[in-house]
């Protein structure tokens, strides 16, 4: 463990508590995309399939749970309890171009073809590019609450700090691995445009406006 | 350096 990972997972964390909070307090989902978050409920399912088969630590087991549990919960909220605010119109992304590509290259390039590995290795492709549905939603909206874009900040920098983790995990301890670092980098480069939105807008107290 | 057998990242 290293404080780039460790920062890198409290932002993730922070990020899902401020998107759990925002349902629960407005009672709504406006502008969230639901399609992302059964696209992110679908990272974790696959990818922590090892919870019960493979301990690493006490932490990795305790976030496993936890992201499970938070993701089954947004989805809940959003599908459930607050259907009647979720977006169908402008929540419109076909996930299934998401899904069978990111299937498929699972199957072709990974580390060792085994049915945990290549899940874990379509967990990894699918969540750099599980945003999509949600950006898409917020360029179709044009605007997104404050609260979406401080989600949205918080989420795509847990795997910005991830990139940082890897550098330093390859210069320390000449580990590195290809799969997790081309797909952090393609999922850190999708928020780029949005980043430069927060930064430039919503950090002056502006509303995020997208150009129409 | 080596790729990672055992995922030990979340």
């Amino acid at each position: 463990m290293n404080i780039f990972r460790f920062a890198g997972d409290l932002s993730h964390v922070f990020a899902i508590i401020i998107l759990l909070l925002k349902i629960w307090k407005t009672r709504s989902c406006a502008g969230i995309s639901g399609k992302s978050q059964i696209l992110f409920a679908v990272v974790y399912l696959t990818r922590y399939l090892d919870l019960f088969t493979t301990y690493v630590s006490l932490y990795n087991s305790v976030m496993k749970v936890l992201f499970l549990a938070t993701s089954g919960a947004t989805v809940y909220l959003m599908y459930v309890k607050f259907k009647a605010t979720y977006d169908h119109n402008h929540d419109s992304f076909r996930i299934e171009f998401l899904l069978i590509p990111c299937a498929l290259l699972s199957l072709v390039i990974n580390h060792d073809f085994t049915v945990m590995e290549v899940l874990w290795t379509f967990s990894i492709y699918l969540e750099s590019v599980a945003i999509l549905p949600q950006l898409f939603l917020v360029s179709k909206t044009g605007e997104a609450e404050s609260i979406t874009s401080h989600y949205l900040f918080a989420l795509g920098s847990y795997r910005a700090l991830y990139l940082l983790n890897w550098v330093y995990r390859y210069m320390v301890e000449s580990h590195y691995d290809l799969i997790a670092i081309f797909a952090g980098v393609v999922q850190t480069i999708l928020y780029c445009d949005f980043f430069y939105l927060y930064i430039t807008k919503v950090l002056k107290g502006k509303k995020l406006q997208l150009p129409a | 350096a080596t790729a990672t057998a055992q995922h030990d990242e979340l």
